[in-house]
């Protein structure tokens, strides 16, 4: 379903070069749940933005669904990312100037069939988070944690095919990182979502159905999670 | 030596008033190692702006080295923020136009004594958290965990007597993050100076010696910490 194939990628600008990716080798079944673990600056968020479609290789290929993406219109692209990817990000890129319930529904409103009712389903998903009674605050007044929920509900608002989280728990205690997670097996099991979580947390990673190690920019280790 | 009284901190827009903090009672002597732990939205942030002066509280006093902090002069504060205390945000606020080498050397910049090397300490801060290989990359080339340890040297430039940690592990993985956490702890008892650490790492937490334990804006708990 995801499938990487001698992935590299290297950034430059002009002075320096740096090889983010060396030869990224990956293949994800639809309904996986997968951590994909390392230490930091290793590649995992520029692995994640390239599965996510935000990003191209500098070299290999990577076929999703069948497709190799290289070959998908621009108007494709954009399909898959608004639809039926959901990235949760790194840095959880809340827009300021709307409240956690706007933030929230603002993918609903892009998408090509209009959906009857995208506040509620809005607000269903601000409640998966516990966030529900924040619906009016603005990013700035939220806690870090706050605001990473309302990132992860805007992500799961689509219902997407997959799921991309770049350290979904990294801001929330362990009671809220447990739910947080609780809700992503939820997902996965009921809709058969694939699900790709980078975390640095050994008790998010062990929940997973499987641990993706990755160092330097190569992936070190891909094995059965032997759920810790 | 940062003593709270009664501290009781409200945000209101107009339309909502959120009171964040409901009454805090806190002594801090020079030196400590403390850990301020708590749920996601309890207050660990907001207290932690009001004690770096970077916010005032609504109403109780805030005594910083015995003196009434609202009868400070704005250079006074400025004074204190800039030399005095040292702060590693949870969002990192690193200037994207800078490079990590002038981000760090920034407060430098700033003091009233300028110093003969700042470039100098400025690399060997950036080497404390193994950034020096990355002193010309920007913040948008620079992973999560590393943006996070720039943030981090940011702070230590000044030899600050105060380090106002919020979450300064949170994008590290477990290596990283027990090089930072042995870097303040050296710090600490080198040179005195007063650290607190907010955290939802139950690991750094215990290697603090002092846990304060924050729930909805009051505190709960303040004991020694049993080392885990
Ligand atoms: N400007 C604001 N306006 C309204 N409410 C605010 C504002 N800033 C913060 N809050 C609220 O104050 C509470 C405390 O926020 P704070 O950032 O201190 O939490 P925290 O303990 O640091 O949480 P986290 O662990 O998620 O970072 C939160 O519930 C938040 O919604
Ligand atoms: N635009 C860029 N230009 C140069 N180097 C970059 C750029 N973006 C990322 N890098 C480098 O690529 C490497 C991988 O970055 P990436 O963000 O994928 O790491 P990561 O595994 O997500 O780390 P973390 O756990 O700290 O978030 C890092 O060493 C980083 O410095
Ligand atoms: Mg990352
Ligand atoms: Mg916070």
């Amino acid at each position: 379903f995801i499938h990487l194939d001698s992935i590299e990628k290297t950034f430059s600008n002009g002075k320096l070069s740096y090889h983010a990716l060396k030869g990224v080798n990956l293949s994800i079944d639809r309904g996986e749940l997968v951590a994909l673990v390392g230490p930091s600056g290793s590649g995992k968020s520029t692995a994640m933005h390239l599965m996510g479609l935000l990003d191209t290789p500098s070299k290999g290929r990577y076929l999703l669904d069948g497709l190799p993406t290289s070959q998908l219109t621009s108007d494709e692209r954009a399909h898959w990312r608004n639809e039926k990817i959901g990235f949760i990000f790194q840095q959880f890129f809340l827009l300021p100037k709307f409240n956690a319930l706007n933030n929230v529904v603002l993918p609903l409103r892009y998408r090509k069939e209009k959906l009857e009712n995208p506040i509620q389903i809005a607000r269903d998903r601000l409640a998966d988070v516990s966030m529900l009674p924040y619906e009016a605050h603005r990013p700035y007044e939220l806690s870090g944690g706050q605001q990473q929920r309302v990132a992860i509900a805007r992500a799961l608002v689509s219902n997407p095919d997959i799921i991309l989280a770049d350290e979904p728990t990294g801001a929330l205690d362990s009671k809220t990182s447990a739910d947080v997670l609780d809700l992503l097996k939820e997902i996965n099991q009921a809709r058969q979502t694939t699900i790709i979580i980078v975390t640095h947390d050994h008790h998010v990673a062990q929940q997973c159905d499987r641990i993706i190690q990755i160092h330097d920019g190569l992936i070190v280790d891909d094995s059965v999670s032997t759920g810790g």
